[in-house]
């Protein structure tokens, strides 16, 4: 474990219940893509499958958890407590134009052929892009809720602070992993545009504003 | 080959 690693887990985290807070407290999940959540429940599902067969750490065991758990309380928060609320007409990014890429991605591009290994490179693939309905949908309601530029910045915070994570570890473990850097890397690319309108008007109190 | 028998990170 690394500090770079640490941050990036407590950047996700911190992302998790952000999100969490904000549907529980103002009890609407307006602006918030119920796809990109389903996106992770399944990125968490099928990275998470060694819970119990792979034991690293008390902290990873913990974190595992608290992500799938999270996840899932996050998806039955958009599509069960409060589905009224649930942007349906703005949420339309065709989630099988991702999963089938990264579906076949997976299959042809993974360390070893075995299910537990291909479900982990899906997942990875999938991490990678599954933000892209909510940035989808932000772009085409024109605006986001600060709280909810905030999660998106804590969330790809959290991917960015990895990459350091890995450039780290390469200098100092001699240990790399091509599949995880290379789609961390587009993960974090994806935020870019994100980033840079956060940085120039959520923080100086503005409405998080995109070009219509 | 890249070697990473175990997934240690989240």
């Amino acid at each position: 474990m690394n500090i770079f690693r640490l941050l990036g887990d407590v950047s996700h985290l911190l992302a998790i219940i952000i999100l969490l807070l904000k549907i529980w407290k103002t009890r609407s999940c307006a602006g918030i893509s119920g796809k990109s959540q389903l996106l992770f429940a399944l990125t968490y599902t099928t990275r998470y499958l060694d819970l119990v067969t792979n034991f690293v750490s008390v902290y990873n065991t913990f974190m595992k958890v608290v992500f799938l758990a999270a996840s899932y309380a996050t998806i039955w928060l958009i599509y069960m407590k409060f589905r009224a609320t649930y942007d349906q007409n703005h949420d339309t990014f065709r989630i099988e134009f991702l999963l089938l890429p990264v579906t076949i991605l997976s299959l042809v591009a993974n360390h070893e052929f075995t299910l537990i290994e291909i479900l982990w490179t899906w997942s990875i693939y999938l991490e990678a892009v599954a933000i892209l309905p909510q940035l989808f949908m932000v772009s085409k309601t024109g605006e986001a809720e600060s709280i909810t530029s905030h999660y998106l910045f804590a969330l790809g915070s959290y991917r960015g602070l990895y990459i350091l994570n890995w450039i780290y570890r390469y200098y100092m473990e001699s240990y790399y992993d091509l599949i995880a850097i290379f789609a961390g890397i587009l993960q974090t690319v994806l935020y870019c545009d994100f980033f840079y309108l956060y940085i120039t008007k959520v923080l100086r109190g503005q409405r998080l504003q995109l070009p219509a | 080959r890249i070697e990473s028998a175990t997934h240690d990170e989240l």
